[in-house]
């Protein structure tokens, strides 16, 4: 079982990476297209920033709540260092308020772009991780509790 | 780094610029959706995760108010904890557990102690009914109403209730972080999780190991060790309360 758990802390260390640089990329896009519409319908409102962003980050309750599983808060180990991953952590949204209205738009359509790809790239490592989780959990309910002391 | 990121930390740190301080803001604020996304997992389903940004959101602006990039701390580490600490404080002044609940666990808590100190070994369940005046039955469902699977309760059982540090954590290591007010992050709740696991009885020591350290799933490890998922979930429950007892003790 030793290899099927380093394949699977693999993945869990890629899937928390990409986890992680999901959010921000989804977060960045719901801000620019709030801009964008706040432009076009005029700024009536009131509400303090703050208020305005917790809003546009908040998620919609996911069509099926998934198992609680233990998970991370700390940002993954390996922050952002890929160059690919300016698009999520450069200062894109300090310069929101002063991009026109082109530079706005390509800018949604390059976010909306990436968190595609990137939430196909984590839709793909879950299901691979998930089989091996599976695996997991058939070689120690066949291998009693040895299997289980072994680890713990 | 962002030359122009350090740029706008100079004029915020410098004179208080309110416009850099709210482009700072709002440069960041993806953190909040990352860090109440994880904080919602686990959590009883009557709290509103939709109330969890709003909370996150007052630690950040706390984060960018407080962030003295001269101590050399990446802004975003030091924001995630801020905002985590936000919501979960937040979250415990709201009843997160509601009060009859939380008065059961914690009874069930002290009756752990008690029976520790007695026993010198991590109590059964039927010691722990008897010493509660309870039989088996309804100690279990007393252990099903309290859900423990999230971030906050973990947080909880490690922090303890009042702001006091509990002298397990000052004697983890490494706890030379720079900023004093700095909460226990994952890692070492983890590393906590391990040293008390040692005390605790087999099957409950399988259920932590399974759930923080494999990252399975309470049915999994039901389909692991043969039983029921609230079977899984009471166990799980009585040995965060035990860990609590251990580090509050
Ligand atoms: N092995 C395995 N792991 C999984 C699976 N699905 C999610 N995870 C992992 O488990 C964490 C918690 O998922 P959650 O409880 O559904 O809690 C989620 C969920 O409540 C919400 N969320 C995330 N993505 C979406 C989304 O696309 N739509 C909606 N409505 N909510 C989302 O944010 C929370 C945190 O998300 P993340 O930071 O991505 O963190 C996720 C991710 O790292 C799975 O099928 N298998
Ligand atoms: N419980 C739980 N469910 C999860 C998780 N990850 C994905 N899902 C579920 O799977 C659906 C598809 O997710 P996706 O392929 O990442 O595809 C997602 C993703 O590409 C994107 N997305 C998700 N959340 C956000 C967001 O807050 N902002 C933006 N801009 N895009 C988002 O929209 C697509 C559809 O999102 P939804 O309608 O929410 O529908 C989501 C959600 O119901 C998770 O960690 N936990």
């Amino acid at each position: 079982a030793a290899e099927v758990r380093a394949a699977r802390d693999e993945c869990r260390a890629e899937e928390a990476q990409l986890s992680y640089l999901r959010r921000l990329l989804q977060a960045r896009l719901d801000l620019v297209r709030a801009e964008q519409r706040r432009r076009r319908e005029g700024d009536g409102s009131t509400e303090a920033l703050s208020e305005r962003l917790a809003t546009l980050l908040a998620d919609a309750p996911p069509a099926s709540r998934r198992e609680a599983r233990a998970v991370s808060v700390d940002p993954p180990a390996t922050h952002m260092r890929r160059a690919e991953d300016r698009l999520a952590s450069d200062a894109t949204l300090a310069r929101v308020p002063d991009l026109d209205e082109d530079a706005l738009a390509r800018l949604a359509s390059e976010l909306a772009d990436r968190e595609q790809e990137i939430s196909r790239r984590r839709r793909a490592l879950l299901d691979r991780l998930d089989r091996l989780q599976e695996e997991l959990v058939a070689r120690y309910r066949d291998g009693g509790t040895a299997a289980v002391d072994a680890i713990v | 780094d962002d030359p122009e990121l350090a740029a706008l930390w100079q004029r915020f740190s410098a004179d208080g610029d309110p416009q850099a301080r709210e482009r700072l803001i709002l440069q960041y604020a993806p953190l909040v959706k990352y860090v109440a996304g994880r904080v919602s997992v686990g959590l009883p389903s009557h709290v509103e995760v939709a109330d969890l940004t709003s909370y996150g959101m007052f630690g950040l602006i706390d984060a960018v108010e407080r962030y003295d990039p001269a101590r050399g701390v990446r802004f975003e580490s030091y924001a995630i904890q801020r905002i985590r600490g936000a919501i979960i404080d937040e979250l415990r002044s709201l009843d997160w557990i509601p009060r009859s609940v939380r008065s059961k666990a914690r009874q069930v808590e002290e009756a752990l102690q008690d029976l520790e100190h007695r026993l010198g070994r991590s109590p059964g369940e039927e010691e722990l009914a008897g010493e509660l005046g309870m039989d088996l039955d309804e100690m279990r469902r007393t252990l099903s109403q309290v859900a423990l699977t999230s971030v906050v309760a973990l947080d909880e059982a490690v922090g303890g209730d009042d702001e006091a540090r509990s002298p397990l954590v000052e004697r983890l290591p490494d706890r030379s972080s720079p900023d004093p007010e700095a909460r226990v992050d994952d890692a070492e709740m983890r590393r906590l999780l391990a040293t008390t696991v040692d005390e605790l009885g087999e099957r409950e020591r399988s259920v932590v190991v399974l759930y923080y350290f494999e990252g399975l799933t309470l049915a999994q490890i039901g389909e692991v060790l043969g039983v029921t998922e609230s079977r899984v979930s009471q166990i799980h429950s009585k040995s965060v309360l035990a860990l609590r007892g251990k580090i509050a003790g």
